[in-house]
């Protein structure tokens, strides 16, 4: 239930995330398993959608692949 | 599965793909 839930998927949480490294969409899909947020997929992939766009976080490529990251 | 995590990504980078 999501009561239950011991991770929120919230704006403040990606924003710590991206200001301690550079993480891939997967990266920060796995911080917020929908196992442990009680949130769907679809929710979880609105919903940081939606926080990544208004944290508008810098973009960087390591590996060939994209990262976001914020500076404080 | 990792399958589903893909999925999301990909969606989750769509999403992106239309404001960046």
């Amino acid at each position: 239930t999501p009561s239950s839930s011991d991770v929120q998927l919230t704006e403040e949480a990606v924003r710590r995330y991206l200001i301690r490294k550079p993480m891939t969409t997967k990266d920060l899909l796995k911080k917020f398993q929908t196992k442990r947020t009680g949130l769907s997929s679809e929710q979880t992939v609105n919903v940081l959608a939606q926080i990544l766009k208004r944290l508008n976080p810098e973009r960087k490529n390591i590996n060939d692949k994209m990262h976001f990251y914020l500076t404080e | 599965s990792s399958s589903e995590a893909d999925e999301m990504a990909a969606a989750l980078e769509a999403e992106l793909n239309d404001f960046m």
